[in-house]
């Protein structure tokens, strides 16, 4: 049975696709069989993996409503790369139609149920917010990786996230634990930002990772290239650091 | 009758908050009444500009269920600063309650009536999101402004969000035009930056507005004081660049 992670953060533009995609590159690396779910309409998760969303014909969004079936969707861009399904525009309605169903939060639980038979560990890649979408994804997932940009703002939002999480903890899925809270775009010059790091070492001692993901220009460039940065600037310090929080990860996940 | 601008993109991280915040306390320190409407669950502009959320009554979740008069939710934290009608984590709520309603996308278009009467400009600072609290902004407003990180991810919603944009012109809101572009965190010693820039111009050229707004590490800082950057660092370049914005922006909104 694969293991189920969403990387969620209603804060916009905090690393969670950056995240999502160079965690599941270095763990498929690894030798585990790894599945990236986009979940998000803009699609940068497809787009870094080198996939072309115009030929698109199954992506999550017919996956969702039961129109393709999900193997029809996976693509593995590159035999080294990791699985995905990926979002196109059209999942931009996916939140107003899901509204309408009876089990709206369950859709995609449903869907996850036989590939991970095949893998061993999927990633969910969550857009900036706590709608519909993000919601099936935590009723989904075994656990949550929690993207946090060292700025003052991204604080804000870290408290709001861990009341919805205990209450989709209560009501829809009790399994749901807190893989970890990951630092991004750390930047040890800056006072203000050693001192937003001190207050959620303080607020969540046990859940923050030990790595942190320092801030590389090259991380864009991948993204241009369609490129996990692990592979695209293997050298770089923040490709070191997604190396390092794959080991930490799968200690966490897999020794269970 | 005041001006509605709704500043957007779907995209998360790349300005919205901090462009609203400074353009509205610029334009009111010019002589304007501004009102800053804060349409983020988040809440990012009320802390922005000091509001304590804890303590708020009334805020645009009570205003757009119509449980309070928009007068009662309006607060002036400092007398130079604008008025804003702050968010509180509620309005999370507020889009699967809003799917239920006949006139879904036209409730902050009636809320926004009465105090257009004694504003010059209202600004609306957006989710990162093209769902119905968004939709709802770009019905009120006149015109949009749209905050573009010069980064290689953000490229792919821009052409997204030009399609919604006019798919909401011909449907909804006949009246909806494009202010301008800006490019926020703009540093000019990256040549993917330098390249990003110039795709925005060559697709859309007449839009970019010719103030850009370079990265500025007091930017955060001055969000954590609750002071808009344009008081809190008045001589950092951003401020001085969203001066200039202010000026640019009443040009194209104010003259015609
Ligand atoms: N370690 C890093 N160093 C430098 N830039 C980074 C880093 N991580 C991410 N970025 C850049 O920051 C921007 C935001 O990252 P990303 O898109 O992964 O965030 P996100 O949380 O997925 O955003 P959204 O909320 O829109 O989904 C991107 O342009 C990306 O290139
Ligand atoms: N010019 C700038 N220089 C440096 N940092 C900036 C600049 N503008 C914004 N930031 C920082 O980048 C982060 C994102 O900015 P902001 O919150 O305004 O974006 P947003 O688009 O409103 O995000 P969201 O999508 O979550 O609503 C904030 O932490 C902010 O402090
Ligand atoms: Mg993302
Ligand atoms: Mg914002």
């Amino acid at each position: 049975m694969a293991k189920i992670i969403a990387i969620t953060n209603q804060k916009g533009g905090v690393g969670k696709t950056t995240t999502a995609v160079n965690l599941a590159a270095a763990l498929s690396q690894s030798g585990k069989r790894v599945l990236l779910v986009d979940l998000d309409p803009q699609g940068n998760a497809s787009t870094s993996l080198g996939v072309d969303k115009k030929g698109i014909k199954h992506s999550i969004y017919e996956v969702l409503f039961g129109h393709s079936p999900l193997k029809k969707a996976m693509i593995q861009p590159t035999s080294e790369s990791p699985w995905i399904i990926p979002a196109t525009p059209d999942l931009s309605g996916a939140e107003i139609e899901l509204a309408g169903l009876p089990d709206r939060e369950q859709q995609l639980r449903r869907c996850l149920e036989k590939p991970s038979q095949e893998m061993d560990v999927i990633i969910i890649d969550c857009p900036p917010s706590l709608g519909l979408l993000t919601l099936n994804a935590l009723v989904a997932a075994h656990g949550v990786v929690i993207p946090v940009q060292c700025e003052f703002l991204a604080l804000e939002g870290l408290s709001q996230l861990m009341r919805i999480l205990e209450i989709v903890r209560k009501r829809l899925n009790p399994d749901l634990q807190i893989t970890g809270i990951l630092l991004t775009m750390y930047d040890k010059r800056s006072k203000l930002i050693r001192q937003v790091v001190r207050e959620v070492e303080k607020f969540f001692p046990d859940q923050v990772f030990e790595t942190n993901i320092p801030r590389n220009i090259t991380v864009s460039e991948s993204q241009s290239f369609g490129t996990p940065l692990i592979w695209f600037d293997k050298k770089s310090k923040a490709a070191k650091a997604y190396q390092k929080l794959a080991k930490e990860f799968s200690k966490r996940v897999f020794s269970k």
